[in-house]
């Protein structure tokens, strides 16, 4: 599994929470306007946050963030 | 599997409940609005819980919380 | 497998039942109107039942408790 | 695999019959009007009978008893 | 892989017919008009009888004894 | 993978063949009219003949015998 | 994966074909018009042949030998 | 994964190729006009050659072969 | 996985590239014309080039060589 | 699970990001207008950024970079 | 999974980028107009790369370089 995050902004940000017992950030991938970031699920990430003006397509459908 | 939660107000909180025997909080993930939150089932959380107003999409559609 | 409930009154209850050789309740989540959980078939828990008004989604289809 | 089970009556009941050589009733869990359960074929329930007026919802479609 | 059966009329028997290199009957589950059981293909039961007025609904579709 | 037959006249045939270095016979299940069997391939059986007027459901399709 | 195949007329022939480094013919089951033999694919069986009028039913469809 | 090969002239050869480093010719079935023959890919047979006049049915279609 | 080639024309060739650190030429097999090859993806073949005129069916549909 | 990705002006990069605790670039591939780079997630990326203009295709469809 | 190439100009190169840490050309396969090259990703693999006027048909659809 895995999300298509583009940017429709600068200094969009792309968090990952890690898996296990403790949710915290690991870290944050900024995107600048019109950049693509494609991120997996994986061992260290089980949650991902969104934060700023972004498009987020996923197996479920297209979601914006704003 | 996971959930995409979109927050639709401030403060919504994401909540994760204990796989196993006992069924407690072991996170809450807060939301201002607009943030989207991308959730997985996994070792440690087997039901999830959302508070706030917020649009929640999984394999199975779409639903509002309230 | 999961299922999503979303309450329709105040004081929904989702209860989860034992899996194996005896049938118990081991766990009702309470839930205010408008909240939403979401939850999966388990080690623990091989049914689920709902009480009070609430939709409940799964892989076949809607149906409402009331 | 899993049924959805709505009572449309009092007094709905759900039997798990046992898994193995024997074929015997495990359980029986009785519903209200209205309630919802949602139950697995498991280790222990390789059968499940369903008395009384009820919607029953399987990945095979919808059937109602009476 | 399982089978739904609602009965059309009282004394509808299921039989379940054992695996293996012998094929006898091992269980017959009566069912009185209106009563719904579901059935599962097991480690015991590999062929599956039903004798009397009954909806016999499958992946493969539906299909009535009479 | 299993087959859904339902006999359309009394006295249909559904036999098992041997599965392994040699086909025999090693079971033949009658059927009186209206009657429906359900019968999967197994470690046994890895050929199904079906004599007499009886119709035949399996993932293929429907095809009667005559 | 398996055929279904129907007689159209008397003497067909469903010839299985040794799995392995040698090609050989290993049982032929004969079949009357209005038969019906389903043969799977099988340990001892790679290779299927049909001789004489005969509906062939596959998942990839339905073929005739004439 | 299997072919079905429906041949529509006599002298049909449906050719096995050996699987691993060599590719050799390892099985030629002929077929007569009518004649249909259904071929699996398997431990010594990872390329199928088919000469003369058939129908080639597999999961990507229908082919002639003239 | 394979791919199903018609050769429209003598001549057409059709050329197993090595798995492996090496991408070498390990076979190539001659058809001509109206004849057809189906070949799979194996342990010692992880490209396949088709020189000549030939129609190529594949799981990602039909494109031609010339 | 892989990225089709067709640059739309030169100077396109498609940087590939450590899977793991740490996430850092491991590789920036350059592509100049035309070119069609496709690009798996692997045990060593598990997050692939796209700069400059270009196509993105993937299993949840296509969005363009820009 | 696995990618179908074709040539629509001499001189078309297809490259193989190196799985692991380091992303190195491995091989570049020339093809001239009109040749079809099939190509999946494996243990060596795990990026491709496509220069010249080509079509290039995956599982996501169809994009032409240039
Ligand atoms: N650390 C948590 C992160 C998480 C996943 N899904 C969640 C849902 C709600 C809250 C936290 C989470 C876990 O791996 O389980
Ligand atoms: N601790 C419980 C949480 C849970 C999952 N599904 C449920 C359904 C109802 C009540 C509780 C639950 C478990 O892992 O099984
Ligand atoms: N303890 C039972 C719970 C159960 C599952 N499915 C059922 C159907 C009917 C009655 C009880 C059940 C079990 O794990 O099998
Ligand atoms: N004890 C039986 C229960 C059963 C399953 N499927 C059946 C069909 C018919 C009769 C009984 C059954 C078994 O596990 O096999
Ligand atoms: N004992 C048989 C029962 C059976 C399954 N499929 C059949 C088809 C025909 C006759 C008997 C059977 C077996 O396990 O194989
Ligand atoms: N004994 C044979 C039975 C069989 C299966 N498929 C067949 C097709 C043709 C003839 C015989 C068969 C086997 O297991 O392989
Ligand atoms: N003995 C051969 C039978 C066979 C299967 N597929 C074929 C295709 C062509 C010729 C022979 C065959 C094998 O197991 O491989
Ligand atoms: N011996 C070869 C046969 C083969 C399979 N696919 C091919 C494609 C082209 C040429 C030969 C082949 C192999 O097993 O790999
Ligand atoms: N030897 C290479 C062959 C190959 C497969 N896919 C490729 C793509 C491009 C170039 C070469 C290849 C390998 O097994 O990986
Ligand atoms: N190193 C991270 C990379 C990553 C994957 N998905 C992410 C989502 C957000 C931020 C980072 C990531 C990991 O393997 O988990
Ligand atoms: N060596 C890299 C190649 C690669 C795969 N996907 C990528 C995405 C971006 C950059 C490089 C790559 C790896 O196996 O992971």
């Amino acid at each position: 599994e895995y999300l298509v995050i583009k940017a429709e902004e600068n200094g969009v940000q792309v968090i990952g929470l890690t898996r296990g017992e403790a949710t915290k950030f690991h870290h944050a991938e900024k995107l600048d306007q019109g950049e693509v970031l494609v991120v997996q699920f994986t061992n260290h990430t089980s949650a991902i946050k969104v934060k700023g003006k972004a498009k987020i397509i996923s197996s479920h459908g297209e979601v914006s963030a704003d």
